[in-house]
């Protein structure tokens, strides 16, 4: 044997070739490539000492612990078995040739010489994961327990979801705790559904999305956890948490009713014993942007501003009154008011109410007083007083081109003050009227 | 009062009496200001009048016993004007003095202001006008307000008068008299402080011109009076904007 050191590609030749090969020779040549790759072989030139069968001289290749054929013969010959362009590939990374010759080549008494023979190998990728299946013969075993992928000169392993990969490489271990779930929408599935679920599983499934989102679960048929008739789930357990809320255990044949966790947050705890063959569950979740109810106003004069046909978290809306109403929340006086809708749906601050304008009671005026001249004792938006002085003892101080009338007139305004057209919150000043007796000396006597 | 009338309730809603301590009258302007001649204040020849005497300010009756049962009104400030020198028995020059209430009074048909004169017509001779008071009358004290009707006298008649009796006192510019050598009616102690008022017919009101001063005895000659319109700038300055 004479191996031939690994490299991706080369040439085998007979010995002395061109020159015409040697008798009573034998030889096999070991082609090897690196592992991942196999062997592509081509014979260029072929001249070998014909004969049936190939009895005297020939060139055997085999690979796989199997012959891939012996050939002899010359180009134009009929006889012997010539390899023509054929290509020759390994299934793992050796190849064989073999060459052999008998004691004489002679042709009717004739000496004949044979060039023999020029190949050219070179290594082609070997596609490990497309034996997995049907395993060559060096490597028995299945490369990959779940999923191969294959490369130039290589493969590796992986394995499904809710598996890892052991450290050996191939083969998958069950491992289902922590698996998170952040999309919008998504299905999620005990192992091997709808196959029978795996031994000892302590699965954690857990879907987390964006604040201001409700999840809702809906499970598929089948919907299989090993049960028994009279105790509850004691074999093995779904158990579905919303935020930390238990919404339920389940086991059985019949599959849980929709499921709205009103909550973005949801859990599921798969537990299963030692045994059993249920097929398992699989559900389908999807997320709904939570609304908070359409506000609503409380009373006639309480005005939203720029109210939306729905309201979603963090939205928010404000609230202001008509002219001549105050914002109240409760008993307390607002100067503005917003609301903000939360993550659960309700708004952070209950509408508030609008309550029309007090002005309080009327400043009282020295040496004089007020009457109403709406309704008496009404102090809210609108009312009007009238001040007046005692007369004929004081009178009003007004200006030129004014009257006492308007002067005294005052209006409950929208911001709650009493306010005179011409001067303002200022009353009228009452001030007294001089040299007027009400009884003057008179003397009639004359 | 010399030989006057009693007067009737809301007659001279303006009067006021006043013990500063002496007894005296004075004239209510607006609600909150007493106009007094100085002189009830600090009285000539009484050098030294303290400030911690009780003086009472009282207004609203006819009937001085019906006035002593009224409210006192508590004075805040006394503005005495700067012209008058209580050191000088014989000048009553500047006799004019306002009193400032701590608290405005409540107007009404018995306590009512008197107005201010605005020009000299007030005190053309002859024109009448009238002195109230509670002082004396001949000799003895009224026991309710008294008023005399008296006419602004010629003022050369009055220096004339005041020459014949060879007396010092001063009858400045300021002053003005008023009553005649043959009327029987005239202002006396008691009545210092009092106005002197007539009505404006033009403007349907009383005006007081003249504030009761100073005079030589009782009942007989001139009396003598604060001219009130020579003054009217320096009340309206201490009085301010009231």
């Amino acid at each position: 044997s004479v191996p031939i050191p690994q490299k991706l590609f080369g040439a085998v030749t007979s010995p002395l070739y061109p020159k015409p090969y040697p008798n009573n020779y034998e030889t096999t040549t070991i082609i090897t490539v690196p592992p991942g790759y196999r062997v592509k072989l081509v014979f260029q030139h072929f001249d070998v000492e014909p004969s049936e069968g190939c009895l005297y001289d020939y060139v055997k290749i085999s690979a796989d612990k199997k012959n891939l054929g012996r050939f002899c013969g010359q180009q134009g010959s009929s006889l012997g078995n010539l390899p023509g362009k054929k290509e020759f590939v390994s299934k793992g990374s050796k190849m064989l040739l073999t060459f052999h010759t008998d004691f004489s080549n002679e042709e009717n008494g004739t000496i004949m010489f044979y060039k023999g023979f020029q190949a050219y190998y070179h290594a082609v990728d070997l596609d490990e994961c497309a034996s997995q299946s049907n395993s060559v013969e060096d490597d028995p075993q299945p490369r990959c327990q779940h999923l191969c992928h294959n490369y130039v000169g290589g493969y590796f392993c992986s394995c499904r979801a809710g598996y890892e990969l052991s450290e050996d490489g191939h083969s998958c271990q069950a491992e289902c705790s922590g698996q998170l779930y952040t999309e919008p929408s998504g299905y999620i599935a005990s192992l091997e559904y709808p196959r029978p679920y795996p031994p000892d599983l302590r699965c954690n499934y857990s879907i987390r999305v964006e604040r201001g989102f409700t999840l809702h679960l809906k499970f598929l048929e089948p919907f299989e956890i090993d049960d028994h008739q009279q105790v509850h789930c004691p074999y093995d357990q779904l158990q579905i948490y919303a935020n930390r809320k238990n919404l339920g255990e389940f086991c059985g044949t019949q599959r849980p009713p929709a499921l709205d966790a009103s909550s973005n947050a949801v859990d599921l705890l798969f537990f299963t014993d030692e045994s059993g063959d249920s097929r398992g569950w699989k559900l389908h979740y999807t997320t709904e942007i939570i609304k908070c109810p359409q506000p609503k106003p409380l009373d006639e004069f309480t005005v939203i501003q720029n109210p939306q046909p729905q309201y979603q978290f963090r939205d928010y809306f404000i609230v202001t009154c008509k002219q001549g109403y105050q914002l109240m929340e409760g008993d307390k006086a607002l100067v503005s008011f917003s609301a903000v809708c939360q993550d659960d749906g309700t708004w952070d601050r209950t509408m508030p109410t609008c309550k029309i304008r007090d002005c309080g009671q009327p400043r009282s005026l020295s040496n004089g007083d007020f009457r109403y001249i709406t309704t008496n004792g009404v102090n809210s938006y609108k009312s009007q007083i009238q001040y007046y002085c005692r007369e004929p003892y004081y009178k009003m101080k007004i200006r030129a081109s004014s009257s006492e009338s308007d002067r005294g007139l005052f209006t409950c305004t929208a911001q709650g003050i009493w306010k005179n057209k011409q001067d303002g919150e200022k009353i009228p000043r009452c001030l007294p009227v001089c040299g007027k007796p009400v009884h003057p000396v008179e003397a009639k006597q004359r | 009062i010399i030989g006057g009338h009693r007067a009737k309730m809301g007659n001279f809603p303006w009067q006021v009496y006043t013990e500063l301590p002496g007894p005296g009258g004075g004239a209510l302007l607006g609600d909150r200001w007493i106009l007094t001649a100085a002189h009830t204040v600090y009285p000539k020849e009484q050098t030294g009048q303290g400030s911690n005497h009780t003086r009472n300010v009282l207004m609203g009756h006819t009937v001085m016993k019906q006035l002593r049962e009224l409210t006192n009104h508590p004075i805040r400030t006394i503005r005495i004007h700067p012209d008058y020198h209580q050191d000088q028995p014989h000048n009553f020059d500047g006799d004019i003095a306002l009193l400032e209430l701590k608290n405005s009074v409540t107007l009404g048909p018995n306590v009512l202001p008197i107005c201010l004169p605005d020009n000299e017509t007030f005190y053309e001779e002859r024109l009448m006008g009238y002195v109230s008071g509670f002082g004396l009358t001949e000799d003895r004290l009224p026991d309710s307000l008294r008023y005399i009707r008296v006419p602004v006298a010629e003022r050369e008649a009055c220096e004339k008068w005041l020459q014949s009796k060879n007396r010092d006192d001063v009858f400045s510019r300021n002053m003005f008299c008023a009553g005649g050598l043959h009327l029987k009616q005239d202002a006396c102690q008691g009545d210092s402080g009092g106005v002197f008022v007539m009505k404006d017919h033009n403007k349907d009101r009383w005006v007081a011109t003249g504030i009761v001063s100073w005079g030589i005895g009782c009942g007989y000659g001139y009396g003598f009076y604060t001219k009130l319109l020579n003054y009217v700038d320096w009340i309206k300055k201490e009085m301010g904007e009231e």
